[in-house]
Parts: C-alpha cells; structure tokens; sequence
C-alpha cells in the first residue's frame, strides 16, 4: 500500500521513520509546489511525516497538510 | 494497514505502544499543528495513544482527539 | 485488525485481556477526556474490555460505552 | 474476527466455550451496565454465549440479548 | 466463519454435527429465551442443527427456526 | 463456505453425497418442520441434495426446494 | 465455489465431468421435480452438464435449463 | 473460476484448448438446445472457444455467441 | 483472470504473445463470426493481441476492436 | 493484473520496460487502428510505456493517450 | 498494484526512487504530450516522484501533477 503526496507550495517535506525498534527519519524528500510523491511502506519505512501545505491521499482519503 | 494523524494544534503527541507481553510506550512523535503522520502497526507497535487536538483517520473513519 | 477508542470522559480504562488457556488483565491503560486509543488484537491480547464513556469504534460501526 | 458485547445491565455474563472434542466453559467474565467487551475467536475459543440484556454486535449486524 | 443464534423461547437446542467420516451429535447447547450462542465451524463442527423457536444470523441473513 | 436449510414441513431430507471418485449418499440428515440444519462442504462432503419442502439459502439467495 | 440446480420436473439430469486429460462423465445424478442439488467443483468434477428444465445458480445468476 | 454456457439451439460445440506451450482441441462437447455446461479453467483447460446460438455467462457478463 | 472475445465478422485474429525476455506469437486463433473466445493468461501467455471487428471483454469492460 | 490498449490511429506504439535494476525497453509492439493490445505486468515487465493517439484501460479507468 | 501517469505537457519526469536503506533515484523516464506512463513498484522502486504537467492517477483517484 501506498499514499500519494501533493505539493501546494514549495518546500513541503516528506520524512520516512525507521521501522523498527527505533523511530529515526532515515530520508526527507524534498518537494517543489506542484510536484507529487507516491511512497510505499517498505522493510525500512513504516510511518511518514509532512510538513508542509499539501494534499495527503491515502486509503483514508485526501487530507490537507499545513497551515 | 496504517492511521493517519493531522494535528489541529502544536504539541499534539503520538505514542507507540509495544507489542508483546508488555506494554510500554516506546516512540512519541511530536507534531506542530497542520503536520501529518502516516502511521503503520509494526512488529514492535500494536496500539497508538494520542494526546491533544487532532483529527485521527483509520478504517473506521475520522475521530478527532483532544477537548 | 484493530478498534479506535476515545474517551468521553477522565478515567476510561481499556483492558487487555490474555489469549489463551487464561483469560486475565495483562494491561490496562487509563486515558483521560479527549485521548485516543488505537489496539490491535494481537499475539497476547485477544479480548478487550472498556470501562467508562468511551466511543468505541470497529468493525461493527461506533457502540458507545458508560452510563 | 471478534464481536463487540455491551451490557445493557449489571450482571451480564459472557461465556467462552472451548475449542475442541469437548465444549465446556473455560471462562465466564462479568459486565456491569454500560461495559464493553470485544472478544475475538481464538484458538481456545470456537463458541461464546451471552446472557443478560446486551447488545451483540457482530458480522450479522446488531442483536439484542436478554428479555 | 460462525453464525449467530438468539433463542425465541425456552430450550431451543444448538446441536454440533461431527465433521469427518461419520456424521453424529458430539454437543448439544440448550438456550434459555434471550440467550444468544455465536458459534465457529472447527475441526470437530462441520454442520449445526437447530430446534426450537430462533432467530439464526448467518452469511445468508436472519432465517426464523420453529414454528 | 456453507449453506443454511430451514425445512418448510417435515421429513425434509439432506444428503451428503461423498467426495472422490465415487459419488454415494454418506449421511442423510432428517429435518422436522421449523429444524434449520447449517451444514459447511467438507473433506467428506461435496454436494449436498435436498428433498422436500424447504427453503435453500447460500450464496447464491433463497431457493425453495419442494413441490 | 459451488453451484445450485433446483429441478423444474422430474428426470433432470446433471452430470459430473472428469478433471484431466480426458473428459468423460464420472456420474449422474437424477432429480425429481422440486429437489435441488448443490454441488462444488473438485478434485475429480470441473465441468458440469444439466439436462432438462431446471434453475441453474451460479455466480453468474440463474440460469435456466431446458425448453 | 468458471463460465456457463447455454445452448439456444442444437449442435452447439464447446472446445476446450490446452494450456501449455501447444494450443490444440482436447476436447469438444456438443449440447443440445436448453443444455447447459458449467465449465472451470484447469491444469489441461486455458482457453474455451464456443461456436453456434448460445448464452456464454462469465465474470464479464453474459455475452451471446452466434449469428 | 480471462478475457473474453466475440467476433464480430469473419476472419477476427487473437494472437498470444510469449511470457519471458523475448516477445514472439505462439499461437494465433482465428474466429468466426459469432465465435466466442474466452483466454486465460498463463504460463506461456502474457499479453493477447487482437486484430478484427470484435468485442473484448475484460476486467475493464466491454472494449470493441476493429475499424 | 493487465492493461488493455486500443490504438485510434496506425502507429501506435507500447514499448515494455525492464523490470529490475535497469529500466530500458526490452519490446516495442506496434499497433495499427482498430487493433487492441491486452498485456501483464510480468516477471520481465515492470512499466509499459504508450506512445500515439490511444485508450489505455487499466483499474484507473479509461485515459487516452496522444496529442 | 501500478500507478498510471498521462504527461499534459513535453518534459514531464518521472523519477523511481530506490528501494531500501538508501533512497536515491536509479531512473528517471521523460514523458512527451500525450505519452502514459504505467509503472509497479517493484523490488527496486518503492517510491516515485513526478515533476511537470501530468494526471497521476492511482488508487486514490486522479490527481493533478504541476503548477
Ligand atoms: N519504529 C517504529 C515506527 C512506528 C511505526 N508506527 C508507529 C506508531 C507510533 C510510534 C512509532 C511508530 C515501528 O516500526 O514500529
Ligand atoms: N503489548 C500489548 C499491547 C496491546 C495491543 N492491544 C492492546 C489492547 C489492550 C491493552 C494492551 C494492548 C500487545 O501486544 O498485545
Ligand atoms: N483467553 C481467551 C480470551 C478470550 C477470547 N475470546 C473470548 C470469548 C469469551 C471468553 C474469553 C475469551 C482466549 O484466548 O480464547
Ligand atoms: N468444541 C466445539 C465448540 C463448538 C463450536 N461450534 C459449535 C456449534 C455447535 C456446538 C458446539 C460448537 C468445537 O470446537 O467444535
Ligand atoms: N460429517 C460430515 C458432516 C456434514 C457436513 N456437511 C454435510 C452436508 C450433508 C450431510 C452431512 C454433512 C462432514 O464433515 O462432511
Ligand atoms: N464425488 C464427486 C461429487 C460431486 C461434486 N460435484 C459434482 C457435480 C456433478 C456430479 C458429481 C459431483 C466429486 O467429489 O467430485
Ligand atoms: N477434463 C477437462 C474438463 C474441462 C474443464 N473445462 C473444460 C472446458 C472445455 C472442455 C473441457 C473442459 C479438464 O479438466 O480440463
Ligand atoms: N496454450 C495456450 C492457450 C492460450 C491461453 N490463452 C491464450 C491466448 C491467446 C492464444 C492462446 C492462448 C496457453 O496455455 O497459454
Ligand atoms: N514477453 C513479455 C510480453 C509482455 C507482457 N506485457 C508486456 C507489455 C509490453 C511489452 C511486452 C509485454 C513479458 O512476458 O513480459
Ligand atoms: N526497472 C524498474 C522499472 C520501473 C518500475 N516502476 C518504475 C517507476 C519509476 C521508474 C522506473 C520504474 C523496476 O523494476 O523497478
Ligand atoms: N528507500 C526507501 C524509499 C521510501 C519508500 N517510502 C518512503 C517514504 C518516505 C521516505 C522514503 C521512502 C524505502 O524503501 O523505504
């Protein structure tokens, strides 16, 4: 399964946390406005975090990140 | 399968429970109003706590937390 | 697969219930008005009891409990 | 797959039959009014019977228990 | 899977139907009115027999038994 | 997967035809008005044949067997 | 998977085929009008043939047999 | 998986291909008007072709074959 | 999963492609008019061509080929 | 899973990428009008490529392709 | 599961991002008007990432890659 990301503005970024025992942010992607991201949960990223205005769609719907 | 937490207020707090016989929290994931967590149950998380104004999204819809 | 409970109220307690040949309280977890708790069923926990007014969501829809 | 019980009164009783060449009860848990219990099908427990006013949320929808 | 019987009356009987070769009765369950039974098929229960006034909830919806 | 049959009048009868290479009559079960009997396909049992009055419910709806 | 065959007069006929290489009819089984027949594909039956007028329930709806 | 096929007139043939590297006829059955052949994809069977007036039910709907 | 394909006129051509590095005909199946074709992907097969006035009936509807 | 591809003009062309490390085109099938293309997803094709004025049927629905 | 990207203008790009502890970009495809792309995540792409005018389409619907 995966979520699609969607940049409202520039700079928005996505952050993958370790699975595992420990919670890191192993990556953060960069977005610009406009630019979109499809991430699976993998063997080394079971959360991920936005900061940032952009959309979120998942299986739980589109939800609206930022301010 | 995953959650989806939006925080509505800075200082929402996102705990991970362990799983197994005990049950500790292992992980808290502070986030700033508008910022948006995708959360997995794992092999070392089986239940999420959340503390502060939120809107949690899962299989059975949207709940917000918080007073 | 897991339920969503938020409490209506200071002092709800969410109960875990061994699974096995014994039905005992491994863990209970006490939350205050507004919280949320996300628990799967898992390889120890195989029956879980609410006390106090909570929302309780599964698969079977949201069953409100307390007086 | 669980089912969802609320009581309805005091008193509600929920009982586990074992799985097996035998059905007897291994476990009988008490509910007072307005508690839930969300109980799973395990591998010692193939059977559950309710007595007491209760609602029994399942697969088939809602039935009430109790006179 | 497992089906859902509420008694309608007094006595309604839930009989368990050996699975294998033969076909015999290894459990009856006697139900007082309001009682409610929730029964899996298992190793030992391929088919289940009803007798008295209820209501059976299955895959197949609610079917009255009795007359 | 299995099927549900509520007999309409009595001596209603239900019988497991083997499964394998030969296709013989291993049980035959005799209903009485108002008996409902819930029987699953299994290792023994391959097809399932119906007389008399009564009504046949599977995945495939309600079905009235009889004249 | 299964399928039903309700028997709209007497000397429908439904006839098993051999799994395998070869095609050959391993049994027939004669209905009387108003018996039904509920029968899976196995090990030894993938095809099936119905003689006569009579319902015919599959997942592809009913279907009528005969002139 | 399987398909039904209805004959809307006599003569109807039913070729079965087989799977592997060859694609050649196995087997054909003829069905006489109102017959009807429910027929499963096997280890020997990966394609069907249908020739003459008939009815061909399938996932995809029912579908008429002939002129 | 199958596809289903009714020739529309003479002549309809279905060709399999090879599963594998290379990408080669093994076999093309002429129909028709009225002629059904109902195909499985398999082993040997991953991709169908279809050339001709036909209906092509799959997972993603009805899709007519031809000029 | 599969995608199906109807050409509305001669010339166009699917070309299959490499599934693995690399991502080159290991076929390029060309499809004149009329003609329809229905292909998996395999061990040696991770993403196919559509290029020319063409409906492209996939579990999104139906999007055209070309200018 | 595939995503299906359709570039709205010349110059669209899409990125794999790799699969594992590291996350780097082993492929970067560039679509012109009107080309669609399909692609699987794979064993060595588990995220994407699309920059220009495009429709994204997945199973979370439609959505409009750009500015
Ligand atoms: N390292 C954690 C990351 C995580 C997943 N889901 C969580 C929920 C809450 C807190 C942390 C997490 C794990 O794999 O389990
Ligand atoms: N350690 C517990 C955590 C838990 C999961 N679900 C629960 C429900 C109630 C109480 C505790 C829990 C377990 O893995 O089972
Ligand atoms: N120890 C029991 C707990 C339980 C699960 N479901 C139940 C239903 C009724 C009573 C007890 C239970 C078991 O694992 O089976
Ligand atoms: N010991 C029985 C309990 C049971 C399950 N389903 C039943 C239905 C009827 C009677 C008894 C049962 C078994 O595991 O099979
Ligand atoms: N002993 C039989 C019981 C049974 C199951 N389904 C049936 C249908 C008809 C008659 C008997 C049965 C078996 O396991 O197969
Ligand atoms: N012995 C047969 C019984 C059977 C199942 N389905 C059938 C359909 C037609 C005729 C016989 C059968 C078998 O296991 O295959
Ligand atoms: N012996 C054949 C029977 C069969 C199944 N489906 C068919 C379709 C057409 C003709 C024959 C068949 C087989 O197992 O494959
Ligand atoms: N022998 C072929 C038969 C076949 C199945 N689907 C097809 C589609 C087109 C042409 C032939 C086929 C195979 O098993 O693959
Ligand atoms: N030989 C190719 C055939 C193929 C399947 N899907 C495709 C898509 C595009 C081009 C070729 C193909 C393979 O098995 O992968
Ligand atoms: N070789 C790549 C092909 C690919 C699949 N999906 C992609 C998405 C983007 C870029 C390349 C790809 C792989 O198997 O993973
Ligand atoms: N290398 C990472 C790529 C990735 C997938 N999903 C992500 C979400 C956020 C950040 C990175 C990723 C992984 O396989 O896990």
């Amino acid at each position: 399964s995966y979520i699609l990301i969607k940049a409202l503005e520039d700079g928005v970024t996505i952050f993958g946390l370790t699975r595992g025992v420990d919670t890191k942010f192993h990556h953060s992607e960069k977005l610009d406005k406009g630019e979109i991201m499809v991430a699976q949960f993998t063997e080394h990223t079971s959360a991920v975090k936005i900061r940032g205005k952009a959309e979120v769609h998942s299986h739980h719907g589109c939800v609206k990140a930022g301010l």
